[in-house]
Order: C-alpha cells, then sequence, then structure tokens
C-alpha cells in the first residue's frame, strides 16, 4: 500500500508545471524515503531529477518499494481538477496497474477521486557523480526567469560566463546581441533577493535557450535558483521545493565545433 | 556554430 497526503497540494500542481514541458512520460519511485523521479527528455541532451521528502508530506505511507509509470499529460490533466487550496493524496495498492488521486477541499465538503491506468517504464536511474562545482550562482528565480526569456528572442543560445565580479548572460542572433551582467549583491534585506556567487575558477559556457526556458516552469516553486557550472560537464539549475525536497534539471551544454 | 553535447558523466547502477 502507497498512500502521501500533501496538505499543500498546490505544490504537487507546480511539481506538474515543471515536469511536462520535458517529459512525456516518468516513473515516479516510491520507497519509505519518500518519492523520487529521474528522467531524461527524449533527445538526451537534459535530465531531470525530483526528490520529495516523506517528512515533506502530512501522511506517508510506503510498505514496499513502487515505482509508477505515469503518462505526465494525462497526470497534468488530472491535477489540472484540483484547485489550489486542496489537499491530494497519491493512492496505490501494491502491484496495482493504477494510481489514484484525491482531491479534498480546505472545509472536507468536496471530496474528489480520479483514478489513472499506470504505464510500463523500462527506465534506470542513473548514477549522478559528485562534482565541486568551479561555480556556483544563487539568484531570484523571477530574475533568472526573465533573463532566459529575453535573452531567447536574440538567439537559440545563450553563453553564461562567471567571474569573481559577477555572472554575464549573452545570446547573438540576426538582430543582435544581448547581454546581462548581474553582479554579487552587496547588501540584501531578503535572501531570497540576493545574487551570491561562488567561484573557484572562472566559467564560461554556452547552453540552448530553449531547455533553460523550460527549467524556468519551475520558478512558481522557489524564490531563488541555483545554477553550478563546471568546464564540460552538465550545468546543474536547481529549484529548492519548500520543507519537502528539490527539482534539479541537468543541462549538456553546447560546444564549438 | 556551437552544436548541442549529450548528457554524459552519469554513470548507470550496478
Amino acid at each position: 500500500m502507497f498512500e502521501a497526503r500533501l496538505l499543500q497540494g498546490s505544490l504537487l500542481k507546480k511539481v506538474m508545471e515543471a515536469l511536462k514541458e520535458l517529459l512525456n512520460e516518468a516513473a515516479w519511485d516510491c520507497s519509505d524515503a519518500g518519492i523520487q523521479l529521474q528522467a531524461m527528455d527524449n533527445s538526451h541532451v537534459s535530465l531531470v531529477s525530483l526528490n520529495l521528502r516523506a517528512e515533506g508530506f502530512d501522511k506517508y505511507r510506503c510498505d514496499r518499494n513502487l515505482s509508477m509509470g505515469m503518462n505526465l499529460g494525462s497526470m497534468s490533466k488530472i491535477l489540472k481538477c484540483a484547485s489550489n487550496e486542496d489537499i491530494i493524496t497519491i493512492k496505490a495498492q501494491d502491484n496495482a496497474d493504477t494510481v489514484t488521486f484525491v482531491f479534498e477541499s480546505p472545509d472536507q465538503d468536496k471530496v474528489s477521486d480520479y483514478e489513472m491506468k499506470l504505464m510500463n517504464l523500462d527506465q534506470e536511474h542513473l548514477g549522478i557523480p559528485e562534482t565541486d562545482y568551479a561555480c556556483t550562482i544563487r539568484l531570484p528565480s523571477s530574475e533568472f526567469a526573465r533573463i532566459c526569456r529575453d535573452l531567447s528572442q536574440f538567439g537559440e543560445s545563450m553563453v553564461i560566463s562567471c567571474t569573481k565580479e559577477g555572472v554575464r548572460f549573452s545570446a547573438t542572433g540576426d538582430i543582435g546581441t544581448g547581454n546581462i551582467k548581474l553582479a554579487q549583491s552587496a547588501k540584501v534585506d531578503k535572501e531570497e533577493e540576493a545574487v551570491v556567487i561562488e567561484m573557484q575558477e572562472p566559467v564560461s559556457l554556452t547552453f540552448a535557450c530553449r531547455y533553460l526556458n523550460s527549467f524556468t516552469k519551475a520558478t512558481s516553486l522557489s524564490k531563488s535558483v541555483q545554477l553550478s557550472m563546471s568546464p564540460e560537464v552538465p550545468l546543474v539549475v536547481e529549484y529548492k521545493i519548500e520543507d519537502i525536497g528539490h527539482v534539479r534539471y541537468y543541462l549538456a551544454p553546447k560546444i564549438e565545433d | 556554430m556551437a552544436s548541442q553535447t549529450k548528457i554524459t558523466g552519469f554513470y548507470r547502477p550496478t
């Protein structure tokens, strides 16, 4: 028996928004530690890793490990039936071929349940090596979304260059060039509004704007986002999900021919 | 022109 009840059901709706543009289907792996999902997009350019810890749920029960393959388009349709204020419970029997989503209104006067067919997905989790990144940049998530949107107008690719002075995002295309420089914040009232750079060595890498824009669908999950870069390895874009976990996106860089 | 690489460096579980 698997059962996970989330008081703040809107979080699951936001998680869905953060996944569905990149992934058509994915396995939700449930254990007594929580729920994990790891999947690559169809072109194997990016990888999404989601972790929702058991302690973050109001109620959590997982008698035996199970992997639920879900069509994310279908799951998204179902979660759209939940109100933002609803409490969401995900339930499945052991070895079941369906999963049930239960939505309760806050005052319990409306309860809906939706049963969805599971899929057989033969997915394996890849090990992600521990990496000491040459640069990590924390910035407001809304700022990062804005930068990705603005620079996408100029070209398909964006260069992210990090030095101790700050971080520069640049894109070049037919209409010209756009450059956005962010300096490390000298003084901030709120932690989540800060730009914080930790740098061992300067790094400059090129990434596809299309994927970066997809990652920013997670913006509503967190006020800040962390970018981690090292030469020639995938960029990590991490959004923490309050009190419960994180979603991390890995994006392979573009290289000069 | 820069060409897109694929995700590498992640290992298959043993």
